[in-house]
Order: C-alpha cells, then sequence, then structure tokens
C-alpha cells in the first residue's frame, strides 16, 4: 500500500487527502488545526495535531519511508511552507510535491528541493476560462497545448443525426470519443450512434476547434 | 466580443482574467489592491481599482452589460464574496460564477444567486491526487464519475507492439484517442499504430481502468 504525508489541510490539502484515501494510499495528515485534523480524521489512515516544522516531530512521521509527502500549506505560511518542504528533503523524503502561492514562492520552494511544485487556483484558473466561454460546453480540459477534451451537449442541428452523417473530424477536427447518456453507462460511439439532446458528447480535439464548430453550427 | 468583469486579482482571478484575455473577452478587473490591478493591466482590456462592494462603483462597471461576472475573492473576505455577488445578481448580471472557499461559503453563494459556485483548491486537490498515484502517468482528469482521460507513457512491455496487437479496449477496458510523439503534430491512432518509448497515450478510460492496467503490465 502506498503511503503519503499532506501537511496542510485547507481545501486543498484536505480534498486532496480524501482523493489519496479514496485510491487506497495510507495517509498520515497534519495540520496545527485541530478542528481540520478532526475533519479528516474519518478518511485519513492517520491524522495528526503537529508543527511540521519542528524538526523532531516531523522526523517521527518518518517522510523518508513515504511515497509522497506533500506540503499544503498555503497563505497561513509561506516560511511554514519553505521550512517544511526544506525539512522533508533533508530528512530523505523520495517525493516532495509543494504548493505554491506565486511564481516567486514556487522558486523558492524549488530551491529547496521540492520535486514538483503546484499553483492550485492558477491551475484552476486556466481550465476555467474555456469551460465559462462556449454556449453548452461543461468542461473543457486542455491536455498538454496541442490537445482539448470538451465535455459537450449536442447542438440543435446535430440532434437526431447519426455520427456517421455529421462526419466531424473531417468537417470539425473533433473526434467523439464517448457518448453519455443519463441513467446509462457511458459509451464507445460507433458511426451508426444517434445524436440525442439529452447526450453529452466527450470530444477530443485542437483547442479552438469545438468553439470553432458551435460557431459554424449554430 | 464577449465581455465579462472579474473582481479580486489573486492568484485564481488573475489566472483567470489572462485566459479569457487570451481567448479574445474583453476583461474588466477589479481589486482593491493597486499592486495586483497592475499586474493584469498589460492583459486585462480594463483594470480598475475600487472596492466591488460599493454600490455605485460597482453599478459603472454595468454587470447587466456583460456575458460574464465572476467574484474570485478568496480568504480576504468572504462578507465583501457574498455581498459582491448578491449586488451582481441584483443588478442584473445574466451569469455569475463565484468562488467559494469551502461548502458553507458555497451554499451562501448559491442562496445569494450565484449561477455557478467553483472551489479552485478543493477542484485541483482531487485531479492532483490521480496524478501523483501511478508512475508513467502524466496528467488524469476525471470527466464526471464514470469517465477518466490519463496521459501515459507507455509501460515497456508495449513498446514496439501496435495498437491492434495490444488489444487494450477488450483487454484493459482502455481506449487510445490521441498519441503524442515528441516534436510531431498529435495524430489519432490506428491499429497499425506502433508505440515507441517517447510516445504520450491519451486514454480514455473507465476510473481505476489505467491504475489497473499498469499492475496487471508490471
Ligand atoms: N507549520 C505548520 N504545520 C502544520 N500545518 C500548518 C502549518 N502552517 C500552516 N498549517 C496549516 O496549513 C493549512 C493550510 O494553510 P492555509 O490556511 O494558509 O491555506 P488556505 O489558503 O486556507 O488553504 P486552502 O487554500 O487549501 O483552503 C492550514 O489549515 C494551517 O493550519
Ligand atoms: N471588496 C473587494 N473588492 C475588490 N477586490 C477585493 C475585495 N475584497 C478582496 N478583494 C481582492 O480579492 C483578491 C483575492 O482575495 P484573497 O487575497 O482573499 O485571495 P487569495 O487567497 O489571495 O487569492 P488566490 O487564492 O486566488 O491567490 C485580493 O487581491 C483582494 O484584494
Amino acid at each position: 500500500r502506498k503511503q503519503a504525508i499532506v501537511v496542510g489541510l485547507g481545501q486543498f490539502g484536505a480534498a486532496l487527502t480524501r482523493s489519496l484515501a479514496a485510491r487506497g494510499v495510507e495517509v498520515l495528515a497534519v495540520d496545527t488545526n485541530e478542528e481540520r485534523v478532526q475533519a479528516v480524521a474519518a478518511v485519513a489512515a492517520h491524522a495528526a495535531m503537529f508543527d511540521a516544522t519542528e524538526e523532531a516531530a516531523l522526523q517521527r512521521a518518518a517522510p523518508e519511508r513515504r511515497d509522497l509527502c506533500v506540503c499544503a500549506i498555503g497563505e497561513a505560511g509561506r516560511e511554514a511552507s519553505i521550512l517544511t518542504t526544506a525539512l522533508l528533503r533533508q530528512m530523505g523524503a523520495p517525493r516532495v510535491v509543494a504548493r505554491a502561492m506565486d511564481p516567486l514562492h514556487e522558486r523558492i520552494l524549488r530551491l529547496v528541493g521540492a520535486h514538483e511544485v503546484v499553483n492550485p487556483e492558477r491551475a484552476f484558473g486556466e481550465r476555467l476560462a474555456s469551460r465559462l466561454l462556449t454556449a453548452g460546453v461543461i468542461d473543457e480540459v486542455p491536455l498538454g497545448d496541442d490537445l482539448v477534451i470538451t465535455e459537450l451537449r449536442p447542438p440543435p442541428a446535430f440532434v437526431g443525426r447519426t455520427l456517421a452523417d455529421l462526419t466531424l473530424p473531417k468537417t470539425y477536427s473533433v473526434t467523439v470519443v464517448a457518448v453519455r447518456r443519463p441513467g446509462a453507462p457511458v459509451t464507445m460511439p460507433t458511426p451508426a450512434t444517434l445524436l440525442t439532446a439529452e447526450d453529452i458528447l466527450v470530444i477530443v480535439s485542437p483547442p479552438g476547434a469545438v468553439p470553432a464548430m458551435m460557431d459554424r453550427v449554430a
């Protein structure tokens, strides 16, 4: 079983703890705030209240034996996040992921040895923009710079037509890779698949292809 | 051209402003903090320093004429975020997206009329867990509860073999929807596609299928 330490149980740290635990990871969740420790006690394998910048306390958590150590401290303490990250590396943690609040903070975290740095607010802000802009788009997720996954309601002009009929890859450079129908398991589409107004299409395409298609069809 | 107001230019609000502007949206970016207003002045169509809870000032920004209004105020002010959201709806903004810091805050934001509520830290925490756990996984993005998109390096056992050969959908319930090769445009795979160690496979599958496949193959 994989083991992880998560330091800092704000929204991000707590959500990460829950997701890791849901995937069968043994999580030691740490925070100085008792309420926040309590809030994850039911899902984390262990929930402990201590200051992660206190070397003796952190050492007892055996970072060197964990597959993953995450420092999820946020606004509450930049110095605490830098110090905790540095200590985790010093103690031999094989993989340290640290949360940065801005580019300068990120640079410092890398300097003190974070293997990976994440900025949840920034990452989400980038992803949200696309989702908000195209009507019918339920979600749009960039994958690298060259691909986008879009979940989309079919425009009225597509309803009642088959995929073979619509020739989407040829006409709009978009490929439907799955169709979701409410109350039915998600399906891989075939050329004969007939689109209904309740469907959600899962599309892979280059960036901009789906908005362009929605403009042309409208 | 679409128009948006973004109130609150922390990491999330600033990143959202940049992404919207990059997509051709005319953004009015608002913050009480002069430095933060300055930081986006180059990318936002307009950057203004005022308190969004001041009714007269907010009214002058004409929320009713914008396609999208986002309240991205964070820890700095829950009351400010609630009040701003309420005012935007009162002034007839057709679409108000508000950022919540926790489930209670979310409930209140919906009560005062937010059309949509987002929690960047929580959303990102959920997505990060998967990415961190499976070796070779570059990114893993849930799409609803029934589908996952995974970007994955092929395990050694797959290198040099064709997709027809590997029968991935049948054997592991995973479908390769795109193959990325460094320095080449992303391609739709065919049964004859031969996998190399430099490839990145883009896979659609039910949750858990990719980790299960990586375990079986290892
Ligand atoms: N030295 C420390 N040791 C352990 N936990 C700490 C330490 N310093 C801060 N924390 C905890 O880190 C958690 C997250 O930090 P903070 O409150 O700054 O982030 P946040 O902005 O509320 O988080 P989020 O944005 O994820 O909701 C807090 O619960 C805080 O108690
Ligand atoms: N009444 C208000 N009117 C305009 N801007 C405001 C108001 N109240 C707060 N803000 C701004 O909202 C921005 C974001 O809020 P805050 O600083 O709490 O979030 P943050 O946690 O730093 O943001 P992020 O997590 O996105 O980095 C700040 O720049 C703050 O100045």
